[in-house]
């Protein structure tokens, strides 16, 4: 904590003494500043001719606090197609996020509106693409939008953070991701920010999420004001840095632009803490505008900092950098950024060495030294790519270690994970061996801990994994830069300074009985020390008395707790929790049962007009319009009535006269010769209106030359049948021709073709009009007009 | 057919080589509109077709299906909604 800085600077906006994250000049509060970016702007770096982008929801670009900085070059909406990025508004304000991240960015200083961006002279621009149906395609688009002009891409979205989601880049967007840090900023490679991840509370891992866990995205998670993990923290090996952001509610928050040009200081997740980063990068390209995109992750590592960050993961790899699964390097500090960057030189080219195990978890590498394009010495990201079998994706845990004995966990174990979809050629990254040697042997340690759902003797299968390492074959950085750090902030720790780190794994003493009955025993006492020693209990007793009975103080599943009798008793067959026990008084139900939210009972399958909701176990309504959906309430498998199914949407049934638009989803009008129809062109009737006759695909007022009018098949209208063949005018159908095309002449009410038979004899002519060749249709050319005008 | 939930749109993404005029000429032999090209991604360009269901639980079969088919095509994908989630 720091209190008043003397030297601080003072701007006007309303919301600038809010932002303890970035100065201290409140006099009555100790504060954090130690991401230090007043610093940064003391020396003159505050963003000026940095292009950020937005790819979120849109920003509202004619905010009082973005209008000034906002740049139309740096915007798209892809969800529109045009150069607005300007949100969609609505009543629930569901489209501020990226307002919100555009403000922590670049929001102006000292205008008097609301707060101070990072990077205030920046320029920002809002890339909208999350309103809409976002695709492989559409991201890929996002990436790369003006990838010359803008600088820095900052993205605060994923795939679901819900535990059991493993989803990733698709191969547009890889390959927009490759083209980005190869042809970006003109060759130095665009840089793409990210934030690592919301969920968790829901047990998720950030390597599930394929862009935060990308080599090419700089991964920031958040810690609180007071250096604790946020409940939203997601833990991964590819997190590089962390920035503040909000915590528990007795903590400080961040504020921010809002929609409506409103501020706010609601809470925040990870989200404010990929564009506070993006922010701090743009002064530190301000500082060094020949940065490449690696320069800038090289800087990240070497300057965040654990500071007071609280975890009881921190350890030092073999190249001296701290790193935790829970913050990466630590804490991002501004100032250090623009100090190294203004003296930087830029790293070696990037070499990829890429290994495949045969068939065992350990390979001994020498990092590609045989192959001097592909050398790999000083480590920077490391890949592992795994094919791996399994029936319940969320039992396995995945350790990579070093040569040089540095582990870092891959994957942890996921609770909501049951997917027996296992790992298809999915790449786990960590930046924990930053620096260190690449050679040696690498140990792949897969843990399987089977979880109480699943037959633990059906085991998994490692397929194949693959090791890429990406680095240098020279060292990174040029001799003098490590004694050059400022005021001695940037030094990797001594080994001596690491020693005298409290040991935050400190073993506890545990507390040994001393006659004290367990604190759940009731009034009457005990006769020993632990829960089933109790006489009564305070809350509920667990069990029988043939089984011998304990105290707890809430009952586990498949119980509930009966106040009266402080008795834990056994839910109706199936329920998981109930409130008494009765089959119509469940809460929540078993796996593989649903709860019928209708009758509050546990069934197998849901009554029609209700879908199995998979994560809450219980039967949810479809949609009003749907007779039966699966998995989401709109998506429909029939229909009620008034209502058909395209695709998995129930559209109204329309009108005659109208038909369903499948672009505008609405009952549109048919062309007015149609009296039903396919679509809105005259060759899309169905049925003709009245008036008209179908004629071939389309409706006519009136036969067309070389048609007749007559019934249509089952006699209910009329409509224009073709005249036999070569009649251009006829009355009806059969022989009934009047008039006759060029080349034919008209014979018996048919048209014959003008040409005479050379061998039309006696004999010839018999035979045709024995058999009645001329009758059938097939052979009417056949010679007729010869023989009959022959006689 | 899906067989997870994905759900499929009526765009497409297709490579064809040979520049956007021959992209314009693959794209309405099957039906499609070409949109232009997919962001910096060369030879990659963004298919729509009107008489497709924008959105349905399985890819729809029907002449449009045949471009996959076309010696001119390198690729092509039929997009699939990617549900995300701001952070």
């Amino acid at each position: 904590f720091t209190q008043n800085e003397p030297n601080s600077v003072h701007f006007n906006d309303p919301k600038w003494s809010n932002m303890w994250y970035i100065h201290c000049n409140d006099r009555t509060s100790p504060c954090r500043s130690d991401m230090n970016v007043m610093a940064a702007w003391q020396r003159g770096y505050t963003g000026k001719n940095v292009v950020v982008t937005i790819m979120d929801d849109g920003i509202e670009r004619n905010h009082p606090d973005l209008v000034q900085n906002y740049d139309h070059l740096a915007s798209y909406d892809i969800n529109g197609n045009d150069h607005d990025p300007t949100p969609r508004y609505d009543f629930r304000n569901e489209n501020i996020h990226g307002t919100r991240c555009a403000g922590e960015v670049a929001a102006a200083a000292n205008n008097s509106h609301c707060i101070v961006g990072i990077a205030f002279n920046a320029r920002i621009g809002g890339i909208r693409m999350l309103d809409g149906d976002v695709t492989d395609m559409v991201e890929a688009k996002s990436l790369g939008i003006r990838p010359d002009y803008i600088d820095i891409y900052s993205a605060s979205w994923g795939p679901k953070d819900d535990g059991k989601t493993v989803d990733g880049p698709g191969p547009l967007t890889k390959q927009a991701f490759e083209q980005g840090i190869k042809r970006g900023r003109k060759g130095l490679g665009s840089i793409f920010v990210w934030a690592s991840g919301n969920g968790g509370r829901q047990g998720d891992h950030c390597s599930c999420d394929g862009y935060t866990s990308s080599i090419y995205t700089i991964s920031i998670s958040s810690t609180t004001e007071h250096g604790n993990r946020p409940w939203y923290l997601e833990a991964c090996s590819s997190i590089i840095a962390t920035t503040y952001s909000s915590g528990e509610f007795n903590e400080r928050r961040i504020v921010t632009t809002d929609l409506r040009h409103r501020c706010t200081d609601s809470h925040t997740g990870t989200s404010v803490s990929a564009p506070i980063v993006a922010g701090i990068v743009a002064l530190t390209l301000e500082a060094n505008r020949l940065l490449t995109w690696r320069d800038v992750q090289h800087l990240l590592v070497k300057t965040s900092r654990p500071v007071h960050l609280k975890a009881d993961d921190w350890k030092t790899n073999a190249a001296g950098h701290r790193v935790s699964h829970l913050y990466g390097f630590g804490l991002v500090d501004a100032e250090a950024m623009v100090v190294e960057a203004s003296k930087w030189t830029t790293v070696p080219p990037q070499h990829i060495c890429t290994q495949i195990p045969e068939r065992q978890t350990s390979i001994n590498t020498t990092g590609c030294s045989e192959n001097p394009g592909q050398h790999v010495s000083y480590l920077e990201h490391v890949v592992v790519r795994v094919i791996m079998v399994h029936q319940r994706r969320g039992d396995l845990e995945i350790n990579l270690i070093s040569p040089s004995g540095t582990k870092s966990q891959l994957l942890a174990k996921r609770q909501f994970d049951s997917s027996n979809e296992g790992f298809r050629n999915w790449e786990f990254m960590s930046v924990h061996f930053w620096g260190e040697s690449a050679e040696g042997t690498w140990t792949l340690e897969v843990t399987d801990t089977p979880s109480k759902l699943r037959n633990p003797e059906v085991l998994g299968n490692l397929k194949e994994w693959t090791l890429i390492l990406h680095g240098t074959s020279e060292h990174p950085y040029q001799p003098h830069r490590d004694q050059d750090s400022h005021n001695g902030t940037l030094e990797t720790p001594s080994p001596e300074e690491i020693l005298e780190e409290p040991d935050v794994q400190e073993e506890k003493e545990e507390d040994e009985y001393q006659g004290l009955c367990h604190s759940e025993c009731g009034d009457q006492g005990c006769d020993g020390p632990d829960a089933d020693h109790c006489l009564n209990c305070i809350h509920f007793s667990l069990g029988n008395l043939r089984s011998s009975r304990t105290c707890v103080s809430h009952c586990p599943l498949g119980h509930y707790g009966d106040v009266a009798s402080h008795r834990c008793r056994r839910c109706f067959k199936g329920c998981e929790r109930c409130v008494g026990r009765r089959a119509d008084e469940c809460v929540s139900c078993r796996r593989g049962l649903y709860l019928n939210t209708v009758n509050s009972s546990c069934d197998h399958t849901c009554p029609l007009g209700y879908f199995t909701e998979e994560s809450q176990r219980q039967c949810e309504k479809c949609n009003d319009k749907c007779q039966s959906c699966v998995r989401d309430a709109d998506r429909c498998t029939s229909c009620n009535e008034g209502y058909s199914l395209a695709g998995m949407t129930c559209v109204p049934e329309c009108t005659n006269g109208t038909f369903f638009h499948l672009e505008e989803m609405t009952c549109t009008s048919c062309h007015s010769s149609c009296r039903t129809c396919t679509g809105p062109g005259q060759e899309d009737c169905l049925q003709c209106a009245d008036g008209f006759l179908q004629q071939d695909w389309g409706c006519v007022h009136s036969c067309s030359p070389g048609y007749y009018s007559g019934e249509a098949a089952g006699g209910a209208h009329h409509m224009c049948h073709r005249c036999e063949d070569n009649c251009v005018s006829c009355s009806g159908p059969g022989s009934t021709c009047v008039q006759c095309k060029d080349g034919y002449s008209l014979v018996s009410r048919t048209c014959m073709v003008n040409a005479s038979c050379n061998n039309a004899d006696e004999v010839f002519c018999e035979m045709v009009k024995s058999n009645r060749l001329c009758e059938k249709k097939l052979y009417r050319q056949f010679c007729c007009r010869t023989c009959l005008m022959n006689g | 057919v899906s067989g997870h939930g994905d759900v499929y749109t009526n765009h497409w993404a297709v490579r064809v080589t040979g520049g956007p005029q021959q992209a314009d000429r693959v794209a309405a032999k099957y039906g499609y509109v070409n949109l232009g090209q997919i962001g910096s991604l060369d030879h990659h360009y963004h298919f729509h077709h009107s008489r497709v269901v924008r959105r349905a639980a399985y890819s729809q079969k029907g002449p449009h299906r045949f471009i996959h088919m076309d010696p001119e095509v390198e690729w092509a994908q039929q997009q699939i909604i990617k549900p995300r989630v701001k952070r």
